[in-house]
């Protein structure tokens, strides 16, 4: 990983005595390869190598004795910066409900999450109610219920016949008349470059204004990551973002790119199956595990 | 201006990042690039276009001597659908179902994933959908169990093929890969040369991940060919250069779409071509 490969090279940099600007040019490339390997973006790696070699080129790194070390510093605090912006709890609405949108591509994670963010509430004593919005995948109202019923939240799945848009509208009207704190929408994956189905996401979001229009990403999402979250971004204005299967050995680049280009929050991440399985996000730990 | 004789350092720039957008990876982008310098003298200067093909003609190298059929050697013939989770396995094996039914075989998809939400559900939808017979029990049944009944049935009736979905688990759980084991030695046991086919089936939109997953699954269960689903998305999936020069494994399917008519048969050609498009 990055931190023992940097002892390694300042150890003989060391060696020679004072650090002078091409030796820091060489750990920037070990940088530069380490956060590419961790899928952070391509462009997005030349902003922040670019960022980091300035400040690496500072006093406190030429003149340490230990100057590994603070490069190591400057790279996490640097990666830290980027995802710590904007406001990573929940816009709750005055008046219940407050509305949630989980949008993103197909297998991300949506129902698992839509379920684990309803359970996150309820262990804060929030009410919920969950609705199944994805009428086009075999069995996906039946996934969610049964989700909802293993945590006691209730489901709504509307009529058989109603678009995804007429189904959250009804389920709107019944979440304010029944006063739920939450509503928890989980709508069908979708790929960001399909017109009609980002269409219908826009419908859905003008005729219900969500509090809430959270993407929902794999972490282990590749170098289009911020293309998927610009095209999300330009038609929904999403408000944050949840990064899913944190579990795995994904290091996760994705969500530090996306941060950096879009400029909106991580709220949570996925960790696991289970349905208790979601945490807030912490950018500091973020950044240790894109370092490696 | 002319660094390198045939190639401008601004071009090699502009290659390195194509290649590693399209998530080929940094050591395989600077082998390919390693390459190209190495046939440069090739080149004439400034001919983009000439760049561009030796690039394509270069990764058509990589790939190109690769296995891409299933094998249908010997009947009945077992196909393993494994990946982590969310990838698309249960839609490819539905797919990769209704293939060969249209090609006249007699086709049973297993319904393995116990575990998950409405997985059974899903694939009977499915299954019905594609015309197929889908054989499953009960939820929280141990999935190794099933796999012993269904490849049982198999063995009594004249089936040709028999596809088993399983459930989505992440590489990195040592109790889920047992599990897997545990299934693939019923296959062994019941059948003659089973699995004939473990496909891995890996998400397009997936990053350098896509290799630890590889790895691990070849290291831990034979992978026989790779399924590259959702490569309708704008990934172009890149990663399996390396997987394949680096751990030996194919790609021998394409998942272009929901429909169940959205199942390709790997071309390196329209791979290489898609990958510089
Ligand atoms: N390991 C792990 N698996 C997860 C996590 N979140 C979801 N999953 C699994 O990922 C798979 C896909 O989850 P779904 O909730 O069905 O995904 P989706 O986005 O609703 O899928 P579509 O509706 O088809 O687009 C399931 O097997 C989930 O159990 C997580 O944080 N970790
Ligand atoms: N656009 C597109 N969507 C796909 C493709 N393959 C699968 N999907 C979608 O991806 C989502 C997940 O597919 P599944 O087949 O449930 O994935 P899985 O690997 O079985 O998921 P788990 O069993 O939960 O691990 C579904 O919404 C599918 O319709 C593909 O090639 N293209
Ligand atoms: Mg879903
Ligand atoms: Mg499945």
């Amino acid at each position: 990983n990055l931190t023992s490969k940097f002892q390694v090279i300042f150890k003989k940099l060391r060696r020679k005595g004072r650090l002078n600007p091409k030796d820091i040019q060489e750990a920037c490339r070990d940088i530069k390869l380490a956060l590419l390997q961790a899928d952070v973006n391509f462009r997005v790696v030349k902003e922040i190598i670019a960022n980091i070699s300035k400040k690496a080129e500072g006093k406190e790194v030429m003149q340490s004795l230990t100057p590994g070390q603070q490069v190591i510093k400057i790279v996490k605090s640097e990666l830290t910066r980027i995802m710590e912006g904007g406001e990573s709890d929940l816009n709750l609405s005055p008046f219940p409900p407050t509305i949630i949108m989980l949008v993103g591509l197909y297998g991300c994670g949506k129902t698992t999450t839509c379920a684990k963010l309803g359970y996150y509430l309820k262990q804060k004593g929030h009410s919920s109610m969950l609705v199944a919005a994805d009428p086009y995948r075999p069995a996906a109202s039946e996934q969610l219920k049964i989700l909802g019923k293993r945590i006691d939240i209730p489901v709504y799945t509307g009529s058989e016949e109603g678009s995804p848009v007429d189904i959250v509208k009804s389920s709107k009207i019944l979440a304010e008349k029944e006063m739920y704190d939450f509503l928890l929408i989980d709508t069908s994956g979708r790929l960001h470059i399909d017109e009609g189905l980002m269409e219908e996401l826009r419908l859905m979001k003008e005729e219900i204004s969500p509090n809430e229009v959270l993407l929902v990403v794999d972490a282990m999402t590749g170098q289009e990551a911020v293309n998927i979250a610009k095209t999300f971004n330009e038609k929904l204005d999403i408000s944050g973002v949840i990064l899913t299967k944190l579990d795995s050995d994904a290091r996760g680049g994705a969500g530090l790119s996306i941060n950096m280009v879009i400029g909106k929050p991580i709220k949570f991440v996925g960790v696991g199956e289970g349905l208790s399985d979601l945490s807030r996000f912490y950018p500091e730990r973020m950044a240790s595990r894109i370092i490696g | 201006i002319f660094v390198n004789k045939g190639i401008s350092q601004r071009l090699i720039s502009e290659v390195e990042e194509r290649l590693i957008l399209a998530d080929v990876g940094i050591d395989t982008t600077s082998k390919i690039i390693d390459r190209l310098k190495d046939i440069q003298h090739k080149i004439t200067p400034g001919n983009e276009q000439q760049v561009l093909d030796l690039l394509k003609h270069i990764v058509y190298e990589i790939l190109r001597d690769g296995n891409f059929h299933l094998n249908l050697s010997q009947l009945p013939c077992v196909i393993m659908i494994i990946g982590v989770n969310g990838v698309g396995k249960t839609l490819t094996a539905a797919k990769l179902s209704k293939r060969f039914k249209d090609q006249g075989m007699s086709v049973l998809l297993v319904a393995s994933d116990t575990f998950r939400a409405s997985a059974i559900t899903q694939l009977s939808l499915l299954a019905e959908r594609a015309g197929v017979p889908l054989f499953k029990q009960k939820e929280g049944q141990d999935p190794s169990s099933v796999v012993y009944d269904a490849l049982s049935l198999v063995n009594k009736r004249d089936i040709d093929v028999a596809i088993i979905d399983t459930s989505g688990r992440s590489h990195t759980n040592f109790n889920l890969i047992k599990e897997l084991q545990k299934m693939r030695k019923v296959c062994e046991r019941l059948i003659d040369g089973a699995p004939h086919e473990v496909l891995l089936v890996l998400d397009a939109t997936t990053g350098q991940n896509a290799f630890s997953q590889a790895k691990v699954f070849r290291d831990n269960l034979k992978v026989t060919g790779l399924s590259l689903a959702k490569l309708d998305s704008s990934s172009k999936g890149g990663i399996v250069i390396a997987i394949f020069s680096e751990l030996g494994i194919p790609v021998k399917l394409v998942g272009v779409g929901e429909g169940l008519d959205g199942l390709l048969t790997f071309s390196p050609r329209q791979f290489v071509e898609a990958l510089f498009d």
